[in-house]
């Protein structure tokens, strides 16, 4: 179940439609401070149901594109993930599809709208569909930036509570 | 349940202990129990370093104890192992011996896992087949652009 | 006192607001009272880097918060600066942009102030009059051996 | 009032005594992870008054060399600074010396001993000799291995008191 791509519109910097397409199973995503790369990792955590408080910034206008000098604040942000299911490895209704997208959207004062396939749906049905995938909410599949000097400094009450969240 | 986290801590215990010596080139590394009790007790980490003496993670260097917890990190991940795996400059403190360890360690892995690295260091775009590099040309507004390594180093990518 | 604690606040913001365009090529940061009370108020940082919008520095990047921090580093440091600085891998999230112009601040103040800089970056190893390289060749032993950039970077002291 | 140089003896992983000598005033300190760069800087904190529990470790016996496999643990650690005085801006007594030099030693199960120039003194001495020099506990002279990312997660309320401590 491979990440085919990942589509940002609206989402934090990336104001305009970008599509990151990833055949390869070593990518290095590379630029300079601040161009927005971490923000490719609030993006995929944010389609996967991960509330917009553990995303840095507190609040859903957080992650809509806000302005800059040359341009005015975005209405929404929408952000898909398209992944390859040809070896069926997603169960339940969506193993028959060789192609499983997940979508999720916002517009201004609105509240959160997700996608499966096109289809609207709930966070739980997005949350559900990688059950069993090993990417859920305790998943260890996407490491932000400073988590390695948090763990570090984590006392061992703690650390024995990531491990068993993690299993 | 008591089996449960027996379970847990030995199946998580016995990937450290093939992870470590892999990125330090040797030495080896453990999960001890801090108390007696199965159902209440912490847990922490105890290594030797090729040469050095066993102490716990903490009097370790900033780049040695980075290494540590990213043998802690893809042991947790093996528990549950996800087709995809994104890094977000997990490389930063790691020397070049140690990022280069590090890298062949993703590639061998990279046959079940796909890699996703956000990174400011060299050799890890060497490592990687495919780089994309993200520019903010117009201030505040993020584009990606295909490059390889001359450009990213060009783009100041790299620190 | 209240006129104490304005009185500090004020050289630090000051000196803020000089520090930070230097590092960053632009833009500007100050420092806010997240109270109304002179005696028990928080303080916070704002900023605007170039070409983007103001806000809190928990919104920036890795490397953007790192430098911002380092600006409020040296603005209290010039309250009560002393002979020497001792930095231990500050530049460590800096891309190569960012090292540089960190680089040429230090090479300024160093006409006041003598830096001792531990760094794995190949940038801030070339604005060093003098390198100092640290070996473990006999494990768990540290020894010294004065270097110059080449031979740093054949043991490997860099990312 | 420069920092001539370093002497460390049994410290840490600085078994064998070594000079680290600063004439210039870039100096860059290299080597590769773990080979001893940010224990010259807690050896200068250590010598300076800080209490061993501040560095990494939690006893006077985490800063005497501990052995590795090719050497026994060393029975005492010593660290020295010497100063260039020339400009006489150390005060007090010492405003005649043309160089002063701060020396902390311990011995396994003993107290720590200070020395000025030689002779012993005690730990209040040396903290008494660097007030007004922005040398001391609250001085940002010395900015150690993860400070500034823990100066990033500082909340309001903390980043207070360090602006009125460094003052
Ligand atoms: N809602 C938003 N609208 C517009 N811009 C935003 C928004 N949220 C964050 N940003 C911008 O995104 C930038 C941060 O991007 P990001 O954290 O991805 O950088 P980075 O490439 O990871 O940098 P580093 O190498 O320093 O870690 C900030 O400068 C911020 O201005
Ligand atoms: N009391 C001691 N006796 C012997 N060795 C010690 C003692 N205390 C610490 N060490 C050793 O010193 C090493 C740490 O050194 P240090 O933190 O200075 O590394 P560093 O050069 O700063 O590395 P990095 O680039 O990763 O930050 C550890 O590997 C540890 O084994
Ligand atoms: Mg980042
Ligand atoms: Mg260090």
């Amino acid at each position: 179940m491979r990440l085919n791509c990942v589509k940002l519109s609206g989402f934090k910097s990336f104001v305009d439609p970008t599509t990151f397409s990833f055949p390869s199973s070593m990518v290095g995503v590379v630029g300079p401070n601040g161009c927005g790369k971490s923000n490719i990792i609030d993006a995929v955590r944010w389609v996967m149901g991960e509330s917009s408080r553990h995303l840095r910034g507190n609040t859903m206008e957080d992650v809509i594109f806000n302005g800059s000098s040359t341009r005015s604040p975005a209405g929404q942000a929408s952000v898909e993930l398209v992944f390859d299911n040809s070896q069926g490895r997603l169960g339940g209704e969506y193993a028959a599809y060789t192609e499983i997208s997940v979508r999720r959207q916002v517009v201004r004062d609105g509240q959160s709208k997700y996608f499966l396939n096109g289809v609207q749906c709930r966070r739980k049905d997005i949350v559900s569909v990688f059950l069993g995938t090993g990417l859920g909410p305790n998943s260890y599949a996407i490491i932000e930036q400073g988590m390695i000097s948090r763990l570090i400094d984590t006392k061992p009450d703690e650390l024995r509570v990531y491990l068993e969240e993690a299993a | 349940t008591k089996d449960r986290f027996k379970n847990i801590f030995d199946r998580v215990n016995q990937r450290l202990q093939e992870m470590f010596p892999r990125l330090f080139g040797g030495g080896k590394a453990f999960l001890v129990m801090t108390g007696d009790d199965l159902l209440t007790t912490g847990i922490s980490i105890m290594a030797r370093l090729p040469g050095k003496r066993l102490s716990s993670i903490h009097l370790m260097s900033g780049g040695e104890k980075a290494l540590t917890a990213v043998a802690l990190v893809f042991s947790l991940f093996e528990l549950n192992p996800a087709p995809f795996c994104l890094l977000d400059e997990v490389d930063a403190p790691l020397d070049d011996a140690n990022v280069t360890r590090y890298c062949e360690l993703l590639k061998e892995m990279s046959e079940r896992v796909q890699f996703i690295s956000i990174t400011h260091n060299k050799n890890t775009m060497e490592y990687a087949n495919q780089l994309l590099g993200i520019t903010m040309s117009e201030p505040g507004v993020s584009r990606m652009v295909s490059v390889d390594i001359d450009e990213a180093v060009e783009m100041q990518a790299v620190s």
